[in-house]
C-alpha cells in the first residue's frame, strides 16, 4: 500500500545544510492506522509532506500502490491527491474566507455529486467531528480545537484511501480527542482507510496499529 | 494580583449572538501557576485575551493589581503589555519575516538594554527552551513545537510578572513539554512571575497550584 525506502531530505539555508530526515524506511502492507513519534524537530513533519508529495525526498522512493511517485503522471498525482488522499495539516490551513461548512464542501469538488450531496455530506463530516453548531463561522471565529476538527472534517469527508494527519489531537481537550479517534477508528474498519498520523499523543499510539520512531531524522523504533 | 468579576463576553455573527464567558470569576492572591481547564470551545482564550486586554468584556471587571484594566491610562496599558506581560499565542503569531533570535529580541525592545545585551539575554532564553541552534531561522523553517517554543522564549525573555500562555505545550513531546514545565516553576519561583495557563495537558494541571475549570463558558471549578 505504502512504501517509503530510504528517504533522505535536506533544507537549505543560504550556507547551511539541514538534515530533516536521514535514509529512512518502512512500509504498510494493510489499511492500517500507523502513528509517526517523535520529538519536536525529528522530522515527522517533512516525512508527510514526502508522503502526499507535497515535497520531493533528496534520494530514495516513496510508493503508493507499488507505483514510484516520482514517476507518476501529473494527472495520476492530481487524482492522487484530490481523492485518494485527505490531508491534516499541522497549522489546519483553512481558508480563512470560507465559511467551516465551505471549507468542507470544498474538499468535495473533485467528486461527481449534487450541490446538495456536498452540502449533505459536508455537515455530517462536521457533526461527527461536534462542529455541527458552528457551520457559518469562519476559521476566525473559531477556537483553536474547533478549527482543527474542521480540518480534520475537511480531510476525511471524501472517503479518501489515504488520510495523514499531522499531530491532528493536538489542540483537543482528551474527550473531544477520544471522540476524534473513535472516528479514525471506524473510517479505518468500516472502510478499509489507512491513516499515517504524527502525534506527541499516547492515546493516538495506543489506538495504532503500529508506532513509527523518529528522533534527529533517523528511525529508531 | 489578578481578579475577574462576573465577567461575561459576546461575539456577533450578523444576528447571531454567542455567548463565549458566563459570569465568570476567579482571583489569584499569589505569584502562583493558574491552569484553565476546559473542553475545545469553552472560553479559555476568550478569558485569556480579556486578561491581556486584547479584547474587552461586555460586563464584569477584570482588575491587575487592584486596578480595574478598564481604567487605566493607554500609558499604563502600554507599560503592562510590553513590559509586565508576557503572551504565548495559541497558534504562536511569531513574526514570518524575522528569524527566531530578532523575534525574541524584539520583545526586549521597550527595555533599557543595550543591543549587545537584548541579543545575550535573547540567545539565553531560546537555549532554555532548547532552540538555540536555530536562532537564525525564520519561522517557516521551523517545525510546529520548535516555533511554539521561540514563542514561550518570547514570552518569557523580559522576565515580566505576568505570563499569559494558551496551550503553550500543544505541539510539544512529552520530553521537551517537561522542560519547558520546568522553567515555569524555575520562574515562578526564582522570579515570582505569575503564571495563566489554558491548557488541554494533565501535566499542566499537575504543576499548577490551583486549576480553574471551564464549560460552555462558566466556570464550574
Ligand atoms: N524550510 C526549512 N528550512 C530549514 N530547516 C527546516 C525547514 N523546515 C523544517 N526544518 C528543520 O527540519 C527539522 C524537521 O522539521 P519537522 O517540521 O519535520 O519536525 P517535526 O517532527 O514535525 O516537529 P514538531 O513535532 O515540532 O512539529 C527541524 O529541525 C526543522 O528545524
Ligand atoms: N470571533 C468570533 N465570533 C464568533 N464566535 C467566536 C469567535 N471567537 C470565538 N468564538 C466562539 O467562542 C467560543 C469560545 O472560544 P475560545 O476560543 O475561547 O475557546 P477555547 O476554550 O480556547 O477552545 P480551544 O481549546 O479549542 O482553543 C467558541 O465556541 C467559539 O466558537
Ligand atoms: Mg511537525
Ligand atoms: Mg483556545
Amino acid at each position: 500500500i505504502l512504501a517509503v525506502e530510504s528517504v533522505t531530505k535536506h533544507y537549505r539555508r543560504g550556507s547551511e545544510r539541514i538534515v530533516a530526515l536521514t535514509d529512512l524506511s518502512f512500509s504498510i502492507d494493510a489499511p492500517e492506522v500507523v502513528a509517526i513519534a517523535g520529538p519536536s524537530g525529528s522530522g515527522k513533519s517533512t516525512l508527510l509532506n514526502l508522503l502526499a508529495r507535497f515535497d520531493v525526498p533528496d534520494s530514495g522512493e516513496v510508493r503508493l500502490d507499488g507505483q514510484d511517485l516520482a514517476s507518476i503522471s501529473p494527472a495520476a498525482l492530481d487524482e492522487f491527491r484530490n481523492r485518494k488522499l485527505g490531508f491534516v495539516f499541522q497549522q489546519f490551513n483553512l481558508l480563512p474566507v470560507l465559511s467551516a461548512l465551505e471549507n468542507v464542501e470544498l474538499a468535495l469538488a473533485p467528486q461527481a455529486l449534487s450541490r446538495a450531496q456536498r452540502r449533505e455530506r459536508a455537515i455530517a463530516m462536521l457533526e461527527r467531528v461536534g462542529m455541527g453548531y458552528r457551520l457559518a463561522h469562519k476559521p476566525g471565529e473559531l477556537s483553536g480545537g474547533q478549527q482543527q476538527r474542521v480540518a480534520i472534517a475537511r480531510a476525511l469527508v471524501g472517503r479518501p484511501r489515504f488520510v495523514i494527519a499531522d499531530e491532528p489531537t493536538g489542540n483537543l481537550d482528551s474527550k473531544t480527542a477520544a471522540e476524534i479517534l473513535q472516528l479514525i477508528s471506524e473510517l479505518n474498519q468500516t472502510m478499509q482507510t489507512t491513516f499515517v498520523i504524527a502525534t506527541h499523543d499516547p492515546r493516538v499510539m495506543q489506538l495504532a496499529n503500529s508506532v513509527i520512531e523518529l528522533a534527529d531524522g533517523q528511525r529508531i523504533g
